[in-house]
């Protein structure tokens, strides 16, 4: 099983 | 006042029709460098990132730095109104409600004006880090856009394997396993047309498609596409525009779990 993650999760905000 | 014209007007149109799928509303944010625009998907599994420069307008004049918060589907409705040899204008005041697009006809006969509503709309601004990348991949875009379309046949996600043979883009489904395999040329010198590696470490990282042939809207926009990937990173997909900037997709990678 493949779980897409989120691009959040590797950016931080700013 | 923030006025910025675009004398090869099909620019704009190919940008929107880049974004407008993958992101429903956003801020174009202009300030003196130029124009640029950073937003998520709705799924917030994917970013944009484009930089449009001022040095590509002609004239460009941002009195006040401005955020413009638009609904992509709306502006692109408006750009279709714009025909592909049309110079476009982009105009608002310093405390905007509204923006303007006009479109001139190159002789000038016809001038078309939009005025379209602006939105509030509260972004969430994500820093991306400076990434030593495993592989850099350069490809002719319309290559990149064949391969997602075609493995799309086969299942959801593209496993993207570099090693020093190459790059391969695999993809598993109900009735079959999909394998493209490019080797490098033997010319490297970043030409049109050439699939070019630069390789720091073997990587191999898997893909949704469905958000990757949203990406390869941008084809319009540039003969050649370069895909940085990095283990347990978002890919960045990137599409230079000669002369004004560019536009980056990233996106995360499926992890097994």
């Amino acid at each position: 099983c493949e779980l897409q993650t989120l691009i959040r999760e590797y950016f931080k905000s700013q | 006042m923030f006025e910025a014209r675009l004398v090869q007007g099909s620019l704009m149109k190919k940008f929107m029709e880049a974004i407008k799928d993958l992101v429903k509303e956003a801020n174009w944010d202009c300030t003196g460098t130029g124009i640029s625009l950073q937003a998520m998907d709705t799924s917030h599994v994917s970013l944009v990132s484009l930089l449009l420069r001022s040095d590509g307008f002609d004239p460009y004049r941002c009195d006040r730095n401005i955020s413009l918060g638009i609904n992509m589907e709306s502006m692109a409705k408006i750009m279709k109104c714009a025909s592909n040899d049309d110079v476009i204008t982009i105009r608002s005041e310093d405390h905007p409600d509204n923006v303007t697009f006009v479109f001139e006809s190159p002789n000038q006969e016809k001038v078309c004006d939009y005025e379209m509503k602006l939105m509030d709309i509260d972004s969430e601004h994500l820093g991306i880090p400076d990434t030593e990348y495993d592989a850099i991949i350069s490809m002719p875009a319309s290559e990149f856009q064949r391969i997602c379309r075609d493995l799309s046949n086969i299942g959801d996600s593209v496993k993207i394997t570099c090693n020093k043979d190459g790059v391969q883009f695999s993809a598993q489904g109900d009735t079959g396993i999909g394998k493209i395999a490019l080797k490098q040329n033997a010319v490297i010198d970043k030409e049109d047309g050439q699939v070019s590696i630069e390789l720091n470490d073997p990587v191999s990282l898997t893909f949704a498609l469905r958000y990757l042939t949203f990406f390869t809207k941008a084809t319009p926009l540039a003969s050649t596409v370069t895909l940085s990937v990095s283990a347990k990173n978002p890919v960045a997909v990137e599409y230079r525009v000669d002369d004004i900037g560019y536009i980056r997709y990233y996106l995360a990678p499926k992890i097994e779990e």
